[in-house]
Order: structure tokens, then sequence, then C-alpha cells
């Protein structure tokens, strides 16, 4: 069962002054981190329970927390899989949708069932010698309606190819 | 490429060919640019002088001297253009990169920008900032948010509620910016919004400036007792990316603009992933 109250209450230990202002010694500050990452899991429950409820389904749920480096595992190894985007503002939006990926080509349809266009870039964003293997970066443009849901449907079209990185140049 | 530039159908964006800086945005939907020179710099942290002992630490910014050292005068770049996304790759070096890009139907340049490990094996603590510098005619004023909501006028070496007399022209000039700060003239407007809270200012007439990562040598002595020298994962010091949002706009429409925008950077879309088909939501 997810419960939103241990995020509550990490959130509420950050009110002190030192957690706002970054003026705690460095184990005090690994320790508001570790209550907020227990608190964003227990919330990430949550929100999977809710998601399932609303969809009738018992289908696992993946929260990817590291796709600012590209690392994503479920998305670098599933050849096909569903993007649910939920929007907490009041106005639509658009949003580019950047997943780490092996394959080279992929197909992805929007909740219409349209398709939507994507590309595979290569040498995602990740931090130097850092986590994660995949060799390419899914990117396509997702919406999602005010206060609501957008589900995209993404299928791996060609098996990953070894991908010709371009080099930095020389200096 | 002799004019390396990155386009949608609001913005142009032009880079110096020599040093793969960026120097001019230009308002396609508005028909103006602006010269804007964007790049990374580090203030050398104070570690105490002669006349006061205060050194740079986790209460205190106080940098030894007024006059920040470029992280890079040239930058390696890459270009990358597709229909999805036009982007260019900067490396300033091996602990400071960039990536700016322009997506179609975003009215705004996006920077992502990766800083760290700070490199401190020459002694020195050093604090990094994005600096963004245009002609500008600004009077020594420039503008910060407070919290998302009120923003507040700022005035270089001025409070508007008692006389000051400058004692750090850089560090007495830093304000708090949670979303977002803007420099502007009569006409135009360039706002830079954050994903993060950051300290922020105009120490010259015509920039803006963003404090984007520290790491310090010494104790500040205000007690914490300890440098703010975070190891990160690996232990070799702490490594945090991040996105600023440029906007280039009239004066008059910039706010229609900015307001929208920093409500989606602090509050995204929360992307969830499901095997298969997904579950098929009803919406509420």
């Amino acid at each position: 069962s997810g419960d939103s109250s241990v995020l509550r209450e990490a959130v509420a230990v950050a009110q002190h002054h030192d957690a706002v202002s970054g003026t705690e010694r460095q184990h005090v500050a690994n320790d508001y981190a570790r209550q907020l990452a227990k608190g964003w899991d227990s919330c990430q429950v949550l929100v999977a329970n809710a998601l399932s409820l609303l969809g009738g389904t018992k289908d696992p749920l993946v929260f990817c927390n590291a796709l600012n480096i590209s690392v994503c595992p479920f998305s670098e190894t599933t050849a096909h899989f569903s993007v649910i985007l939920y929007n907490p503002l009041a106005w639509g939006v658009t949003w580019p949708v950047r997943l780490p990926v092996s394959g080279t080509s992929y197909a992805v349809s929007d909740p219409q069932g349209q398709a939507v266009a994507s590309q595979v870039s290569p040498d995602p964003p990740r931090l130097r010698g850092g986590a994660g293997g995949a060799p390419g970066e899914l990117l396509f443009q997702a919406w999602a309606p005010p206060l609501g849901f957008s589900t995209f449907e993404v299928k791996q079209l060609s098996p990953g190819d070894p991908w010709e990185l371009p080099k930095w140049p020389s200096g | 490429d002799p004019e390396p530039q990155i386009q949608n159908e609001y913005l142009r964006v032009l880079f110096d060919p020599t040093t793969g800086h960026l120097c001019e945005i230009q308002n396609l939907v508005k028909g103006f640019s602006l010269p804007v020179f964007q790049s990374f710099y580090w203030y050398n942290a104070s570690a105490g002088d002669p006349l006061n002992p205060q050194a740079s630490g986790a209460y205190i910014f106080r940098p030894n001297t007024s006059t920040p050292f470029p992280v890079a005068k040239r930058v390696a770049t890459r270009l990358l253009k597709s229909a999805l996304v036009q982007e260019l790759h900067q490396n300033f070096s091996a602990w400071c990169s960039q990536v700016l890009r322009l997506r179609p139907g975003q009215p705004y340049l996006e920077l992502e920008w990766t800083v760290g490990p700070i490199p401190v094996s020459d002694g020195l603590g050093k604090e990094i900032i994005s600096r963004f510098e245009t002609p500008l005619r600004t009077a020594g004023r420039f503008y910060t948010d407070s919290n998302g909501r009120q923003v507040l006028e700022r005035r270089r070496d001025y409070r508007p509620t008692w006389n000051l007399s400058q004692s750090e022209p850089v560090a007495g000039n830093y304000y708090p910016v949670n979303t977002r700060i803007f420099i502007k003239d009569q006409k135009v407007q360039l706002t830079v919004l954050t994903d993060r809270s950051q300290g922020g200012s105009s120490i010259l007439d015509g920039s803006l400036e963003l404090m984007v990562h520290r790491r310090l040598l010494n104790d500040d002595n205000r007690g914490v007792g300890e440098p703010l020298d975070e190891p990160g994962d690996d232990g070799r010091g702490l490594v945090v990316r991040g996105r600023h949002l440029v906007l280039l706009d009239t004066v008059a429409a910039a706010a229609d603009q900015h307001r929208p925008r920093a409500q989606e950077m602090v509050t995204p879309p929360y992307v969830v992933l499901a095997p298969g088909p997904g579950p098929q939501l009803r919406q509420g």
C-alpha cells in the first residue's frame, strides 16, 4: 500500500533552516536526502495504485528516477511499452519525452492510436563514466490535458545496431 | 560551419564560429534580436584575508576577487539537427558541459548544463556561475522572484530600506532566485528560468548570472564546522545537472511567457512506464 505521509514527514523535517539553505553537515544532508527518497518511493506506490485503479489493471508500473542522466533499465530492455504522462497543471502541456533505449527506431502512437513522430539520437547525455548502457535515446513530443493523463504506446521496430557515435571535434 | 545556428519557428540562436559560445538570439515572431553571450565562470572562494578573516563556506558566499575566471575561452561543439530537436553540445572542460536545445513549438531556448566534479587540486575552492552578457542598458537594475510569486526589483549596491555602504561588490549583490531572474531595458526583456533555487545577480550592466554549483575547502566559522565539499556518488565530488530556460521577448509580453513556463518547470508532467499497451486510463 502506498502512503504519502512518509514524504509529508520528510518534507516537514526539511523545513529546518539547515535543510532549506544547505548549512548542515554532510551526514545530515545525506540523511535529509535519505528521508526524502524513502518518501518518494512510498508515494510512487500510491501513484501506481491510483493508476491501476483508474486503468482497471494489475500490470506493474515502472518509475525511472534517473531520466535526467538517461538511465532507465526498463526502457533500455523492453521492446513494447507504454509511457503514461500525468499533467498536474490546469492547462494542457506538450512535453519532450526522452528515454534511453537499445533499438534504433521505434513506432510511437498517441492516445488516439495516431502515429507520433519520434527519433532515436545516439550518445544520450549521461554523466561521464555514469551508469546505464543504452546507446541511444528515444525522443518524441508528448502532450497531456489539464489535470489529466495521456498514454503513448512505444514499439521497437529494429534491433539495436552498432552506433557510429559522432566524435567530439578535435581540441 | 561558418555560422553555427539552431532554429525553430520562434527563435534563431547563433553561435560564435570561433569560440563556440552563444552569441545572439533572434525573436523571429516579433522581428528583433539581441546579442547574448553566455559562458561559465568560477569565483575563487575566499579563504579569509588580513582585512577580513571571513572565508566562503556553507553559510557565506565570499569570492576573493570580483572578477570570475572563465572555465574555457573556447568550447568544443557538436551540432545535431533533426525534425524533433536542434541542439548544440558544448564541452567547456572535463567537468563542465552544456546542451542548448530548440524544439518545435517551444518559444524558449533550453540550456541543460552539467557541472562537476569541480577540480580543487589547486587548493582553491570554486563557485561556478553561468553568466549571460548583453548590451541592454539596465542601469544596475535586475529582477528576481520570491518563491515563484512576487518579483522584486534589485539595484546594484543599493537597499531600499537603508543606506548601504557596500563592502562586498559581488556577494553583496547576490539575491535568492527561486524560479526566475530577468533584466530589461525600455523595450526588450531577457528572462532566465531556473529548475531549482540558485543565487543570482547582475554584477555588470546588461548581464545576469546564476550560481549553479560550489565546492569549498574552508569552513566559514558560522557553526557547521566543515567546508561545503560534497563528495557525490563516487566520492570525487558532486556532479550536478540542471536546466535554464532562456526567454527573449518584449517587456510588455514577457510575463505572458515566463509565468506558465515557470510553473511547467516546477511541476512538469510525471512519467510512468508500463509493459505492453499499458492501462486504458479513464480520464477523470
